[in-house]
């Protein structure tokens, strides 16, 4: 545990927080993306072994905190919109199925601990980085919170690397590709949110 | 050994 990844974790919520407030704007079926990710890595880090109470708590926290709002969509119609075209998803999974079957560490379902990367995790990893793109997230909060996030998990990354001389490939270029992908969320944040110039909207 | 750094992952 060290600061970076606290301030990450801290990060998550908050956005998860803005989406339980108000998640009109966010794409029902971006939605259903980040649940297929969060769910089964929570749940699989949970039930594979004990790591520690704190990441317990988080990721069974995490989960009310993404199907909620997908509930909320879901029961009301005019919050599904945008984002309609299927075959992203499709053409995403497939990628990341190879991907995650190509640049996996360790031939195996998936593992309780250790530092090989299974190809259950490649997948959700990889899955994560595609689905992560938030192409649909308009709102503008919510998106600034998981960059964050992104950006705090790598700098957690550097502190874990120079403090414990550990290194995960994988796990390290997939959260460099997700935060790469919220560098232009970032990018109109700053320029126009914070200038207060108006609405927000992709390039 | 270490904790592999996609446990931290929410």
């Amino acid at each position: 545990m060290n600061v970076f990844r606290l301030c990450g974790d801290v990060s998550a919520f908050s956005c998860l927080c803005v989406c339980l407030c108000v998640c009109a704007g966010i794409s029902g079926k971006s939605q259903v993306a980040v649940c297929l990710w969060c769910s089964p890595h929570g749940i699989l880090t949970c039930s594979t072994g004990f790591i520690s109470i704190y990441n317990t708590v988080m990721k069974v926290g995490c989960l009310p905190g993404v199907g909620i709002p997908l509930q909320f969509i879901y029961s009301t119609c005019a919050f599904r919109n945008s984002y309609d075209s299927g075959m992203h998803f499709i053409s995403g999974g497939s990628c990341c199925s190879v991907a995650g079957l190509s640049f996996l560490e360790k031939l195996t379902p998936s593992t309780p601990t250790g530092g090989n990367t299974p190809i259950l995790w490649t997948f959700s990893i990889y899955l994560e980085s595609v689905t992560g793109e938030a192409e649909s997230y308009h709102q503008r909060h919510y998106l600034f919170f998981l960059g964050l996030y992104r950006a705090l998990y790598l700098a957690n990354w550097v502190w874990r690397y120079h403090t414990e001389s550990f290194f995960d490939q994988i796990a390290v270029v997939s959260g460099v590709v997700q935060t790469i992908f919220y560098c232009d969320f970032f990018y109109l944040y700053f320029t126009r949110v914070l200038r207060g110039s108006g609405k927000m909207s992709l390039p | 050994s270490n904790e592999p750094l996609y446990h931290d992952e929410l």
